[in-house]
């Protein structure tokens, strides 16, 4: 563990949590795209299916089931809470991100570190985890103004891959056979697709002005 | 126990 990854862990956990407060504070999921949701519940569920298996340590063990379960309980909430799932705008939601599943799953049957079902998976869940925010970001550029709980929670949850960025330099440089390049390779392409919303994030942040995406 | 290849990041 260092520094870098462990920060990025923390910001990853405050975008679940700022997340969380938004859906159960205002009973509200305005602004937030199910589809990515659903999309994190599925790389959640494929990238920890040694949850049982492989033991790397308690706080490894714990993450893995908090964002398991943080996941799995926003969508059931916007799927089924009585208040919650009103505030659900199906009609801005339209990504088919079953294209994105689909086309992961494939590159994954062919790009892997080792063909076997655990690594399959994995490689599946990392290709995934890189696009899953892109029915997020199609909703908010189409319903304009952000609010701030939804703009801070793609703010650090763009945030977080971009340490994972820097613990995989470290890592390169501190340890002689580390090769990480199927997650390099992806969180540069993830933390890529925030670069524009991190562009307008920062400008209303330096006006003081609300956050607007140009559609 | 943990097999050489496991994933140890999140």
């Amino acid at each position: 563990m260092n520094i870098f990854r462990f920060a990025g862990d923390m910001t990853h956990l405050i975008s679940i949590l700022v997340l969380l407060l938004k859906v159960y504070a205002t009973k509200s999921c305005s602004g937030i795209s199910l589809k990515t949701q659903e999309l994190y519940g599925i790389v959640f569920l494929a990238r920890y299916l040694d949850l049982f298996t492989d033991f790397i340590s308690v706080y490894n063990t714990v993450m893995k089931l908090v964002f398991i379960g943080s996941s799995l309980a926003i969508v059931w909430c916007m799927r089924f809470h009585r208040v919650v799932k009103r505030s659900y705008d199906r009609d801005v939601d339209t990504f088919r991100h079953y294209f994105l599943v689909g086309g992961c799953f494939l590159l994954a049957l062919f790009v892997h570190e080792k063909f076997s079902f655990r690594e399959v998976f994995w490689a599946f869940s990392i290709y995934l985890e890189a696009v899953a925010i892109l029915p997020q970001l199609i909703l908010l550029q189409r319903s304009g103004n952000v609010d701030n709980l939804t703009g801070q929670y793609v703010l650090f949850l763009g945030a977080y891959r971009g340490f994972y960025i820097l613990n995989w330099i470290y890592r390169y440089f501190t340890e002689d056979q580390f090769s990480r390049w199927i997650s390099c390779v992806s969180g540069l392409v993830q933390t890529a697709l925030y670069a524009d919303f991190f562009y307008y994030y920062f400008i209303s942040w330096k006006n003081n002005a609300k956050l607007k995406l140009p559609a | 126990s943990v097999d050489e290849d496991a994933h140890d990041e999140l």
